[in-house]
């Protein structure tokens, strides 16, 4: 699972049976009380009922491998619309794809050109759950309107079933182990061991992180006189996260070579099971005039298991930056994993299609998304939202 | 092979998670995925929201919240315009 905070919006994902709905509310209050973002549904920030507005929510997932597991308001995407429309003023939910086969369902509520509109006053709530007169609105256009980087937004996301099986052992720790120490001396992975007991709060490796070589643990032959205390400062998830991320091949999707400043934290679980988030902070070239850079992020998460197999790959990095396109990703992520099906969803704001010239007919239009070597793509369904295109693609194996 | 920044993009690491960690039950893959804006972008934040918006609320506050999503905190990467929470159930 991962969280990606941004200034003005948030992103999280959760896997397995984690009860993330159930987190909806206190993200708002949190985003109220402790960011200072303006509420509407509520006379005093001193309600406990007082919530941020969001400009815009979207809440997806493709349909459980195993749905009777799932919990709280996840135990049926009818259950989830239901949480969302209680939560929600005006959400749409719509069902991507094969019901027979994967398929996607997205919640969305979106900006209704609306005007500021007066806070409400909720009555008291029953039992927790929020009651209709207590519901946020969303979407209201208000003074912090400005520049804005939701008009040329884009989110890849790739979700892959029946993953090759001899690739997913890559993602076991017996077999991540084997290959790290082939490629990490003994010495360090004993000062890693010795410096992780000793080791007490989450503080105390802030600064000494700071200037860690974990690179060099887990990417270069690093003679045994060269790893310092400080470099083995990590876990053993950690540092075996960071090996597969090499050998496996995705830290090669955005590599230091063009993009110097870039970060991944990975992590490999016991006994399998693999995360990792990447932080991409955007190409100098693409700075504006004060400087500033934008800072895009990519997460995979990988179930190595046979009878449930499954990676998920999703990036807002733009496509096109450095002169890498979404069909580059796709095929590189999908040659990593060689899935037996995928499906690729790909959201684009409107503003962006325009820029380059392809109407709605051609959103996606990439036609190299469509043509992944050893697949046939069996679906392309595109919706056409207020400010987003949605390309769904449905691919299996040939 | 990455050489970190000194000092723009930080690792922190939540040891005490990460030391008894155990997923040995296989789980279900497909996540959930929630995105919520709450402005435009980062430079056109309301005149109410902090200076840095979202990114001002500390790991301890978003933790409260992530015990009721039954998640938590491994590690996080933060950097100037996003921090990178890598979680676990």
């Amino acid at each position: 699972s991962s969280m990606f905070v941004f200034p003005h919006k948030l992103i999280l994902k959760t896997c397995g049976t984690t009860t993330l709905l159930l987190g909806l509310r206190r993200l708002l209050r949190i985003a109220a009380v402790d960011a200072g973002f303006p509420f509407h549904n509520a006379a005093s920030i001193d309600d406990i009922h007082a919530a941020a507005t969001p400009l815009r929510v979207f809440y997806s997932r493709k349909n459980f491998l195993f749905p009777d597991r799932q919990q709280g308001p996840h135990t049926s995407w009818k259950e989830e619309v239901r949480f969302l429309d209680d939560t929600f003023e005006n959400g749409s939910a719509y069902l991507v794809g094969r019901m027979n086969a994967d398929h996607w369902y997205l919640y969305m509520t979106g900006p209704p050109s609306a005007t500021l509109t007066p806070p409400l006053t909720p009555r008291s709530s029953n039992n927790g759950s929020p009651t209709r007169s207590s519901k946020i609105p969303t979407g209201i256009v208000s003074p912090f309107n400005g520049i804005s980087d939701a008009q040329t937004d884009e989110t890849l996301e790739i979700l892959m079933m029946d993953l090759d099986p001899e690739l997913a052992k890559q993602f076991y720790l017996e077999q991540a182990s084997a290959v790290a120490s082939e490629r990490v001396p003994a010495q360090a992975q004993e000062a890693c061991r010795a410096a992780h007991e000793s080791l007490g709060d989450i503080d105390s490796t802030v600064d000494v992180f700071a200037n860690c070589g974990e690179s060099d643990i887990s990417g270069q032959q690093a003679d045994d006189s060269d790893v310092t205390a400080a470099e083995a400062m990590t876990t053993e998830g950690h540092a075996l996260g960071t090996v597969v991320s090499e050998t496996c091949g995705l830290a090669q999707i955005y590599p230091v070579s063009d993009y110097p400043d870039a970060r991944i934290d990975a992590y490999l679980f016991t006994p399998c099971g693999y995360s990792a988030n990447g932080v991409v902070p955007a190409p100098t070239a693409s700075a504006d005039e004060q400087g500033n850079k934008a800072a895009h992020y990519w997460t995979v998460h990988v179930t190595p298991e046979p009878n449930c197999s499954y990676a998920s790959f999703e990036t807002n990095v733009p496509s096109r930056q450095n002169g890498r396109r979404a069909s580059d990703t796709i095929h590189q992520v999908v040659n990593i994993f060689k899935p037996g099906r995928f499906t690729v969803t790909f959201f684009e704001t409107k503003n962006k299609v325009a820029e380059e010239g392809a109407g709605a007919n051609g959103v996606g239009v990439d036609k190299r998304m469509d043509d992944v070597k050893g697949y046939r793509r069996m679906d392309r369904i595109v919706h056409e939202f207020d400010d987003y295109y949605l390309v769904f693609r449905y691919f299996e194996r040939e | 092979t990455f050489s970190p920044a000194p000092g723009s993009l930080q690792l922190t690491i939540n040891h005490d998670v990460a030391a008894d960690l155990d997923s040995s039950n296989a789980f279900e893959g497909p996540e959930k995925l929630l995105e919520v804006w709450f402005a435009p972008g980062p430079d056109a934040l309301p005149p109410s929201a902090k200076e840095n918006g979202l990114k001002a609320v500390t790991p301890s506050t978003w933790e409260g919240m992530l015990d009721m999503v039954n998640c938590k905190v491994l590690s996080i990467v933060k950097s100037d315009h996003v921090d990178a929470y890598l979680l676990s159930e």
